[in-house]
């Protein structure tokens, strides 16, 4: 048996847009914990790790780890009939294969429940090492969104270089170049605007622009967005889910050939 | 041009 009362819904439904584009199909599992979900893209290129924590939830019942394989377009579907404001709550029977997504709206005048068909989904589950990162930015999630988009209309590829200067976004294409400078940033009015660089020691890395693109669906989900590299390794692009968890994109990166 | 690595040739599977 699973219940998960979550208050504010609303959570859940950014969630899903975050990771609808990128990932069709995922197993979220259901433990003391929370309620988690790791999944690759299907080029296997990037993974997206969701935690959302159990304390974060107003109720969190789930007498045995379970594990529930959704599509996630039509996860969203359903999501997309509550409310903004509405209470969402999870249920789910173990053994089950269905899992019901149930709405009260904030007065308790309007209550719905939408069941789903589960799906049996054979994923690999990946180990994701602990890593101290060389270069860790972070920077309000808007504009992180921005030079992502800005640059995607000139190149495919984003070099993203960071030193104790700041950090630049470097793309070219078929009609010139681009260059976008970040400097660390501390005087500002809210701590959610800083742009906050800290440096081990240089990095340059490329990417695949569409898929950051991707990642910034979850920018309605944080004001700040933390974006930590290391040289050969994959970026990692987290957005915290305030007092719930966060999630977390892991992009591979580029080489030259 | 740049080849495209694979998330999978980091982390391995549990």
């Amino acid at each position: 048996m699973l219940e998960l009362r979550l208050l504010q819904g609303s959570l859940l439904k950014k969630v899903l847009e975050a990771i609808k584009d990128l990932v069709t199909d995922a197993n979220f599992d259901c433990s003391a914990t929370g309620f988690s979900l790791q999944a690759m893209d299907s080029s296997h290129v990037a993974l997206v790790a969701l935690l959302l924590r159990a304390e974060g939830f107003e109720h969190y019942r789930c007498d045995r780890n379970l594990s529930m394989g959704m599509n996630l377009n039509n996860m969203s579907k359903m999501l997309k009939c509550a409310g903004n404001d509405d209470i969402i709550t999870i249920k789910a029977d173990d053994g089950g294969d269905t899992v019901t997504f149930m709405f009260e709206s904030p007065n308790q005048d309007k209550i719905s429940d939408f069941e789903m068909k589960l799906m049996d989904i054979d994923s690999e589950h990946l180990g994701i090492p602990e890593t101290e990162y060389e270069a860790i930015i972070r920077m309000p999630s808007q504009e992180f969104a921005r030079i992502c988009r800005d640059l995607s209309t000139i190149g495919d590829t984003v070099v993203i270089s960071a030193s104790k200067e700041g950090v630049k976004f470097s793309t070219k294409g078929d009609i010139g170049s681009a260059n976008v400078v970040c400097r660390q940033n501390t005087s500002v009015d809210k701590p959610e605007d800083a742009t906050v660089i800290e440096i081990q020691q240089p990095v340059s890395l490329t990417f695949a622009l569409r898929y950051m693109n991707s990642f910034t669906k979850a920018t309605p989900l944080s004001n700040t967005v933390t974006v930590s590299m290391s040289n050969e390794l994959p970026v990692v692009v987290e957005y915290k889910i305030a007092e719930m968890g966060y999630i977390r994109f892991y992009l591979a990166p580029k080489i030259e050939e | 041009s740049n080849k495209q690595l694979r998330i999978t040739s980091f982390f391995q599977a549990r």
